[in-house]
């Protein structure tokens, strides 16, 4: 009644709450599991590889801003259709979006992973690795891919991924948030509805601390996806300027 | 609010580009 998370909040609260994330992901996921199920497994044609290798770095990570800046725009509906984003002032709205759109594009990949093959829906397509290698940032494409990987392995249902979500985008320990007390009330009732749900699923009591593990290893993607931008930046301004997606360089331009 | 012009436009609008 005042707002407090768990324990007060009762089963069929976070019952509630779960059911209306996992809507919201569901309304907001870019694209349904059913409708790549018949490309999965295909592997990309040798030629097809090399048109994407052959590109010039520009090129590419023009390309690969477009792909993330969609994706980016589907998250921030997802955003504002969870329970008491909107609610929050606009300050702190733009502050958990800016730190953490772009970690829910990374966890929203293992929908679009597959595992068999190592390869990921890009551009229309299942892409391995190799076919990010005109960007010049093998490092990090390794180091997205085996997120995506480990993921996959924890076999989340689309509710669990949902609510780990949210969880991810509201985080109370964002820097520049005005208002930490309300997200951080509205983290702990997303956790405690992940945490619900993980039992009512009889999950293994692990996953959720592996979960948590996972937190980590996003924020160390997307730093190292800023550091990549800095220097491809340094090299490429007007690149940078005159082609990449203006909301892509209002969350990682600064 | 001008720095994010793009993600405070986003945030009013009802609807938004993406077609959902």
């Amino acid at each position: 009644s005042n707002g407090e998370a768990s324990p007060t909040a009762s089963m069929a609260e976070l019952d509630h709450l779960a059911h209306v994330v996992s809507k919201s992901h569901h309304e907001t996921c870019q694209y349904l599991k059913e409708e790549l199920q018949p490309t999965r497994g295909e592997r990309l044609p040798q030629a097809e590889v090399d048109g994407y290798q052959r590109k010039p770095r520009e090129l590419m990570w023009q390309l690969c801003a477009v792909k993330i800046t969609e994706a980016i725009q589907y998250v921030v509906e997802f955003a504002k259709r969870i329970d008491g984003f909107m609610e929050l002032s606009q300050n702190d709205q733009i502050v958990l979006l800016k730190a953490g759109s772009l970690e829910v594009v990374f966890i929203r990949m293992c929908r679009l992973f597959d595992e068999q093959n190592n390869a990921v829906y890009f551009d229309g397509k299942f892409a391995g690795p190799d076919v990010f290698k005109a960007l010049g940032c093998d490092d990090l494409i390794a180091s997205v891919f085996d997120f995506a990987k480990s993921l996959c392995s924890l076999q989340l249902t689309e509710e669990e991924l949902a609510l780990f979500s949210a969880f991810v985008l509201l985080s109370a320990d964002r820097s520049w948030l005005q208002d930490k007390l309300q997200v951080e009330k509205l983290q702990q009732k997303t956790q405690s509805a992940l945490q619900h749900v993980l039992q009512k699923n009889q999950r293994d009591d692990g996953v959720l601390s592996e979960l948590r593990c996972r937190v980590s290893a996003l924020r160390s993607l997307c730093s190292r996806h800023t550091e990549k931008l800095s220097a491809f930046r340094a090299v490429h301004p007007d690149i940078v300027r005159m082609h990449f997606p203006p909301l892509y360089k209002e969350l990682f331009g600064a | 609010k001008e720095k994010h012009k793009i993600l405070h436009q986003l945030l009013q609008n009802s609807a938004s580009p993406v077609d959902l």
